[in-house]
């Protein structure tokens, strides 16, 4: 589904070259439920961003479902990403001047939905993380786990194919973490393509997969064939 | 040293009414380590900042220091913030167009240290995060982990009394998490007064006090010497 071969992606500040990734090989299979770890600046969220179409390599080349990325240009890019990919940001990245609900609808505009659909589907995503009694509400009247559930409600509500989430639990209590993380364990039932940054061991624990980065290079990758999990 | 009585914060939404806090009597005594745990959107939060003198309670009063806060200016209420209380953010407030030195020299510019004096102590403080390798970078060329010790470190600049810290390991590995903890241990040692929030049972564990806050109301206290812990 997601090939990687040899990317890099090397930021330059003054005279001084910071490798964020170095020379990353990976292979991301349909239907696979992976967790990615690795300590603070170790280079998981820009692998994410390479991942989901967010952020070019500055070296080396990715294809998705069949397309390679590396040669797309912007527009093509946020088709593919519209279509295919959910994504998750570190930090939500919401819309401070629209409510909850038109946060949640936004992925849906772009794909041409009407208002009526994309106003039901936005509320059952929120029915999913147990938001919708604020839908009427400002990201910013939010707290921060709340912040970040509806940021998750907004990632799935184009019914992606592939979801990326970058600690999706990292503002949340553990059991509000667990409600999220049995979301996603449903969603790879069903199917679909699910990769999550994480620092919580027992979410990691779960995955039959598990991509481990330090210092910009993939360290180690448990596969469920060769760990018999 | 704090002592908060009857004190409830209210959010108008439309015609709603949300009770963050919701009359919350609480003593905190100078040189404790506190955590303060609960689910997400409890009001741990909202206790903090206004713990931390950042917002006003709707209702009740709060004595910081032998000071009554509800009736302090917001002058004299930045005076008291900046030579009694370092405050950690949930989601940082780094200042974006200034790089990553300049922000941890902020607090001292407030308190009139001189320039040469300012650069030493802020250097210092990213020693204590190990962070001193990026001191001319800005905070978005940063890992969501490395911007949190930095706003950590910003926080410990002017030796502060107090420190409120919301989930200040929230974005970090366990490893990188641990040592942070052991630097918020090292300054309790000191005699310094800590409140972390925390969604991590495992830093709960270690704070000699923990208060647990539930729809805005301070369900359980364990106290040492109630706890025998
Ligand atoms: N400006 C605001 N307007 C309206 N409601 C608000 C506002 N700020 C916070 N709230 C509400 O107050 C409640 C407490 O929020 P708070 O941010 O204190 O929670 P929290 O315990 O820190 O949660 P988290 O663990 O998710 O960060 C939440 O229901 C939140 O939605
Ligand atoms: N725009 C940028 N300019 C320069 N360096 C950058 C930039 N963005 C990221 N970096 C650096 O690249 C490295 C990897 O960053 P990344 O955000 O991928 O880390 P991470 O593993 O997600 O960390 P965390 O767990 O703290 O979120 C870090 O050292 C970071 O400082
Ligand atoms: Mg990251
Ligand atoms: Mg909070």
């Amino acid at each position: 589904l997601v090939e990687l071969r040899n990317v890099s992606k090397i930021y330059h500040v003054g005279d001084e070259e910071i490798r964020a990734l170095d020379n990353v090989t990976l292979d991301i299979h349909g239907g696979e439920f992976i967790s990615i770890i690795g300590p603070s600046g170790s280079g998981k969220s820009t692998l994410m961003h390479i991942l989901g179409c967010l952020d070019s390599p500055t070296h080396g080349t990715i294809e998705l479902d069949g397309t390679m990325i590396h040669h797309a240009t912007p527009v093509q890019l946020a088709g593919i990403r519209n279509r295919k990919i959910g994504f998750v940001f570190q930090f939500f990245n919401l819309l401070p001047k629209l409510n909850v609900l038109q946060n949640v609808e936004l992925p849906m505009v772009y794909s041409g939905v009407s208002a009526k659909e994309r106003r039901l589907r936005a509320l059952e995503a929120l029915k999913m993380v147990t938001l919708e009694n604020r839908a009427k509400h400002r990201p910013l009247q939010l707290s921060g786990g709340q912040q970040q559930r509806v940021a998750i409600a907004r990632a799935l509500v184009n019914n992606p194919k592939i979801v990326f989430a970058d600690e999706p639990t990292g503002n949340l209590d553990s059991h509000t973490g667990e409600a999220i993380l049995d979301l996603f364990r449903k969603l790879s039932e069903e199917g679909r393509t699910i990769a999550l940054v994480t620092h919580d061991p027992e979410i990691a624990a779960v995955t039959p997969r598990r991509i481990e980065i330090r210092d910009g290079k993939v360290a180690l990758q448990v596969d469920p064939k060769l760990a018999g999990l």
